[in-house]
This record gives structure tokens, C-alpha cells and sequence, in this order.
């Protein structure tokens, strides 16, 4: 087989029994929906720069991953996002790192390998710059889903329940397993 | 996170990854997601996105490490990027790796429990897994 597009949306903890059926078919079918969205650019032969956004833009706008709408939070309770790109063609690369206002940091990322003569831009900096490329700025609110906030709340209540065993000088065996993108 | 790679009609490929970042992280920390040879890499022979623990991802310079791998050693894309998952494992790290090589070869290993991912194919075959 050739295979044209490959993507992932995250590993980690995931098994059977912390999925239920419901969940399973629809990261299924998202995962389709970003297959088809990146294969359609190939058959109209587009280039894989246009394959990879297209894909990734449909991720970023589904809540059941963490980018773009569905990111997880900061400690501080804000959504905080990444992306990059690389053309393999001519070795061009474009990354944004730490933005809170870009729709789709994927876009974000393209037009700094595209439009700039810079390989990462980062946080206002990297905001501004999207503004004046015209992409799709947003309230920060946008990102904020009701899963991605409980999970935050569980994360600070095992933090503070950590801090307080050791302050007590017992065990430090409290793990915090929230460490995955 | 999320990550595609993709090989267009005239051969030519890119990888791309995005992300929320890390549950309750401070001071500005940034992952592997948007560093470029860490969580991202692309050349003319193949394209690499991962996700996983950022930190190790970073130190392993993971993505460049897979491209590296085909270019000296003359690996195979599933060789390369199964060595680098493991080397990362070694290191005490986790995550996932996703690579498409210039002849539509694709490999999608991880040392996690299970990894969202999917292919298609020329043909518009799909192929979506989700556990290990």
C-alpha cells in the first residue's frame, strides 16, 4: 500500500476500559473527517503543506483533542498553544509557541514558514503577527471546554493534596499523570 | 496534540503538530510540539510528528532522529521510529511517533497504552486505530 497522509491526535493512558462506545465512534469518525479533509487537497493536487492544514484544522476544531478548541488549561487557567510545520521540499519550518487568541495555531505556524523569514514567533509577539495575516482571531474563551476545566480542578486538588502529605513528611507517591499533550 | 504528515503528488512531504500543551503547566513552559527537530521534522525522504512527554522529546531530538536514522544508517521508516520510541522509553520518557516516507511507507509506534491515529491510502483507503 501507499500511503498518502498519516495522522495522530495524542497518545497516552487510553484503553478499553477508560472509553466508552460513544466516545470511541466519534474520535473514529473525527479521526476520518481529518483523513478525508487532508486526502481531498491531495486529489485536487494541492501540496502537502495545504494536506497537513486541512487535517490538522479539523483536530484543532474538535474538542475531543487537546489543540485548538479542547486544550487543555495552564496552571493559571488559561488555554496555551503550539504548532509547527516543516515543507520537506526545501527544509522550510514555521512554529508558534505559547499563543492564547489564534484560532488555528496550524495556520499560524504555515504562514510564519511561508510569510516571514523566521522560524518561531511566540506568545503577543506571535499574535500580532497572525492579526496582520489576516487569520482568524478569537476570544480566549473560545477554547474553553467544560471536560478540559474539570480536568484542571482534578490536577490542582492532587497538587494541593501532594504539598500537604509532604509538608507532613510522609510519602511522596501522588503522581500527577497530566503530563501528556 | 495532534500531528499529520502528508506526501503530496509531486512527492514532496510535510509534517505539521499542534497542541494544547500539559494539564497545569507553569511558567510558560513549552513542549516538543513546536520545536522544530524535536516534534516536528520533514526533509525530502520523510516527515515526523509526535506526542508525548515534550521533555524527552526535546532531549532525544526525536523527530531529526528518525530523518537521521534513514539518512546514515539507511533505516526503514518503522526501524528508525521504533528505535527512537524506545531510546525515549529508556530515557524514562512516553509518547508517540507518526512518519511517512518519501515512498508512501508509514509507521505509527508508541510506548504509551494507546495512540489516536489514522492513514489513508492513494486509493482513499482509511485505516483509524486507537489502542495499542
Amino acid at each position: 500500500k501507499k500511503y498518502v497522509l498519516v495522522i495522530h491526535g495524542g497518545a497516552g493512558t487510553i484503553t478499553k476500559e477508560n472509553m466508552t462506545p460513544e466516545k470511541e465512534k466519534a474520535y473514529k469518525d473525527k479521526l476520518t473527517e481529518a483523513l478525508k479533509a487532508g486526502y481531498a487537497e491531495i486529489q485536487k493536487g494541492k501540496t502537502s503543506v495545504d494536506a497537513v492544514q486541512s487535517a490538522i484544522v479539523v483536530m484543532e476544531n474538535s474538542p475531543l483533542f487537546n489543540a485548538g478548541k479542547g486544550a487543555v488549561f495552564t496552571h493559571e487557567g488559561r488555554n496555551e498553544l503550539d504548532a509547527s510545520v516543516m515543507y520537506g521540499k526545501n527544509k522550510s519550518a514555521g512554529a508558534v509557541a505559547g499563543v492564547h487568541t489564534i484560532k488555528n495555531p496550524i495556520k499560524a505556524a504555515i504562514a510564519v514558514m511561508q510569510k516571514s523569514e523566521h522560524v518561531m514567533l511566540s506568545g503577543k509577539g506571535a499574535e500580532e503577527f497572525a492579526k496582520e495575516q489576516k487569520l482568524e482571531i478569537v476570544d480566549p474563551k473560545y477554547f474553553w471546554t467544560q471536560d478540559r476545566w474539570n480536568g484542571l480542578q482534578k490536577a490542582l486538588e492532587k497538587e494541593k493534596l501532594k504539598k500537604a502529605i509532604s509538608q507532613n513528611k510522609k510519602s511522596d507517591y501522588l503522581e500527577i499523570d497530566q503530563k501528556f499533550g | 496534540t495532534v500531528g499529520a504528515v502528508a506526501l503530496d503528488r509531486e512527492g514532496n512531504i510535510t509534517a505539521g503538530t499542534s497542541t494544547g500543551g500539559m494539564t497545569n503547566k507553569r511558567w510558560n513552559r513549552i513542549g516538543d510540539s513546536p520545536v522544530i527537530g524535536a516534534g516536528t521534522y520533514a526533509n525530502a525522504q520523510v516527515g515526523i510528528s509526535g506526542t508525548g512527554w515534550g521533555e524527552f522529546f526535546i532531549r532525544s531530538t526525536a523527530a531529526r532522529t528518525v530523518a537521521a536514522k534513514m539518512e546514515y544508517q539507511h533505516k526503514d521508516v518503522k526501524t528508525a521510529t521504533q528505535e527512537v520510541i524506545a531510546e525515549i522509553g529508556k530515557m524514562g520518557g512516553d509518547g508517540g511517533l507518526i512518519a511517512l516516507d518519501k515512498n508512501g511507507n508509514i509507521a505509527m509506534e508508541m510506548n504509551t497504552a494507546g495512540m489516536y491515529r489514522g492513514a489513508i491510502t492513494d486509493k482513499g483507503e482509511i485505516e483509524v486505530e486507537i489502542y495499542k
